[in-house]
């Protein structure tokens, strides 16, 4: 019938303790009960960036106002509120079932980000997405401008 | 302070920025640093 009911033998205590020691010993800026690292990879991919819309350059092929204005870009889309989906709330989020960047639905906990004229997407969906393109994929708004020169005062 | 890194381990950093570990050998990825384990 199998050993499922077996009593913890010395074996499976130690191994708790040990993996209770692995915790307090972390490299920084982990999270132990994050989920699995990043699957394995020879190599680590080179970021692609779109200079323009219709661009693709390897990060290592960018000029340097190249890099500078994606570095603002970044920066930008940084500022913009991000939260997590919650139907249950008041918010925008009763309306928008849907990222109609991926076309998925929407699940409760989901990462999601509000652009300005309150639309919300995957955080990861408009990241990309405004990365390429500064405006609303819904509405086509562009990112308020608002936002872009308390930017730049700061 | 911690050393190198064992041969075979390479310290990357996933898109989050969160810090892990690849090991080459056996093909495996880790949060934990392998230097604090002894």
């Amino acid at each position: 019938m199998g050993n499922c009911l077996k009593s913890p033998t010395s074996d499976d205590i130690s191994l708790l303790h040990e993996s209770q020691s692995d915790r307090a010993s972390f490299g920084e800026g982990t999270e132990p009960d994050q989920e699995p690292p990043p699957p394995y990879q020879e190599q680590v991919p080179v970021p692609v960036y779109h200079p323009t819309p219709s661009q693709t350059r390897l990060a290592t092929q960018l000029t340097e106002e190249e890099q500078i204005r994606i570095a603002q870009r970044i920066g930008l889309i940084q500022h913009l509120p991000k939260g997590v989906y919650d139907p249950g709330r008041d918010g925008s989020e009763k309306k928008i079932r849907e990222c109609v960047i991926c076309m998925m639905d929407f699940v409760y906990g989901d990462p999601i980000r509000f652009l300005p004229c309150m639309h919300i997407y995957h955080l990861d969906c408009i990241d990309d997405w405004l990365m390429r393109s500064f405006t609303c994929p819904s509405c086509m708004e562009p990112v308020d401008a608002a936002l872009l020169s308390s930017y730049e005062t700061n | 302070p911690l050393g190198p890194l064992p041969p075979g381990w390479e310290k990357r950093t996933d898109s989050n920025g969160r810090v892990y570990f690849v090991n080459h050998n056996t093909r495996i990825t880790q949060w934990e640093d392998p230097r604090s384990q002894g």
